[in-house]
């Protein structure tokens, strides 16, 4: 463990846990994508299957049943609790379009054609592009609440520091993981312009809103 | 580098 995974963990921690306050809290999710939440908890379904099986160490498995946790939580607050703020009309991403083709580049390209790594595959792949309904549906609200960009922030943080951890582990653990590195690579890319409107204006105290 | 799964990591 190194100080750029821990605050990588630490980071996906806090969006997870802002995201599920600023839906508690407020008792709605007026802005919040179902479908990247549902893509999520897929995402952390198909990553920790050996939950049980493949014991690491207590802080690997407190933090894996808190994603697990929290991500069927707010899921379950979007489309059960709170159904009524969901504001379907504006999420409306094809999802199939991206798990579809992730299932297929998964079965291709992976270290072990093993059911369990195959599934690890999908999952890394899935949680690249897994924010996209939610990138797309600010995009066509053309705002976002500020809660909801400070959760994106961290959210982005999050694989931004596990590039800077996988690069420390290069030359310090001689550890490389290809699949990882490329689809972090991905998944950081596509919160850059989110990052950069992040960073002028949420920053500066304005609210985010995008030339609609 | 050898490459390892990365199933150490969250």
């Amino acid at each position: 463990m190194n100080i750029f995974r821990l605050a990588g963990d630490l980071s996906h921690l806090a969006a997870i846990i802002v995201l599920l306050l600023k839906i508690w809290k407020t008792r709605s999710c007026a802005g919040i994508s179902g479908k990247s939440q549902i893509l999520f908890a897929l995402v952390f379904t198909t990553r920790y299957l050996d939950l049980f099986t493949n014991f690491i160490s207590p802080y690997n498995t407190v933090m894996k049943m808190i994603y697990l946790g929290c991500a069927y939580a707010t899921v379950y607050l979007i489309y059960m609790k709170f159904k009524a703020t969901y504001d379907g009309n504006h999420d409306t991403f094809r999802a199939e379009f991206l798990v579809v083709p992730v299932g297929g580049l998964a079965f291709l390209v992976n270290h072990e054609f093993s059911p369990l790594e195959i599934l690890w595959t999908f999952s890394i792949y899935l949680e690249s592009v897994a924010i996209l309904p939610q990138l797309f549906m600010i995009s066509k609200t053309g705002e976002a609440e500020t809660i909801t960009t400070h959760y994106l922030f961290a959210l982005g943080m999050y694989r931004a520091l596990y590039l800077i951890n996988w690069i420390w582990r290069y030359y310090f653990e001689n550890f490389f993981d290809l699949i990882a590195i490329v689809a972090g690579c991905v998944q950081t890319i596509l919160y850059c312009d989110f990052f950069y409107l992040y960073i002028t204006k949420v920053l500066q105290g304005k609210k985010l809103s995008l030339p609609a | 580098e050898k490459e390892m799964p990365s199933k150490d990591e969250l």
